[in-house]
């Protein structure tokens, strides 16, 4: 564990319970891609299934727990407490599109061909993407509200906060994880055009708009 | 070697 790991897992965190918190006081899930959320429980579901057979730590346990709760939770919240708030004929893009390219990829590119490592693999490569249906319904919609951003934000700094920890990792323990890294690097460059715009107009004070 | 065991990260 080192310093940008530990924020960067509290980036993450923080980003859940912005959501969280922006679902439970609107009582609205308008803005938030119902198929991203779902991504992210269909990553922590097949990366996380060394929970019953490799012991990392307290830490690593009681977070992989809470990250797979909560993304239940909110996805629950969405499908049938705030259901009425939420617009699919926003929430259009096709994960299709991701989820057998991530398949393929990680049959190819793997550590070991195994159930658990592909499994593993797989949630790296979609975690990457997984943020797509949500960008691109904002894309659609051309604005948001400043707490969606907020949560975006939060999510763009836990993996922005990776990389270093990589490098440290790399200097420290002479440990590389290419998959992971290389996956870190798109999943990140993703946010760029984002960070963009929440820098120089939400943080600000602006609404976070898109030119149109 | 891949690193098997070093799936430590979440």
């Amino acid at each position: 564990m080192n310093l940008f790991r530990l924020l960067g897992d509290l980036a993450h965190l923080a980003s859940i319970f912005i959501l969280l918190h922006k679902i439970q006081t609107t009582r609205s899930c308008r803005g938030i891609s119902f198929k991203t959320q779902a991504l992210y429980v269909l990553v922590f579901l097949t990366r996380y299934v060394d929970l019953f057979f490799h012991w990392v730590s307290l830490y690593n346990f009681v977070m992989k727990i809470f990250f797979i709760a909560s993304s239940c939770y909110i996805l629950y919240l969405m499908k049938y407490r705030f259901r009425p708030t939420h617009d699919p004929s926003l929430d259009t893009f096709k994960i299709e599109y991701l989820l057998g390219p991530c398949f393929v990829l990680a049959l190819i590119f793997n550590y070991h061909f195994e159930l658990a490592e592909v499994l593993w693999a797989f949630s790296i490569y979609l975690e990457a993407v997984a943020i797509f249906p949500q960008l691109f319904m904002l894309q659609r919609t051309g604005e948001a509200e400043a707490i969606t951003t907020h949560y975006l934000a939060a999510l763009g700094v836990y993996r922005a906060l990776y990389i270093p920890n990589w490098i440290y990792r790399y200097f420290t323990e002479g440990v590389v994880d290419p998959i992971a890294v290389v996956a870190g690097i798109v999943q990140t460059g993703l946010y760029l055009d984002f960070f963009y715009v929440y820098f120089t107009k939400v943080l600000q004070g602006q609404k976070f708009e898109l030119p149109a | 070697e891949a690193p098997k065991d070093n799936h430590d990260e979440l």
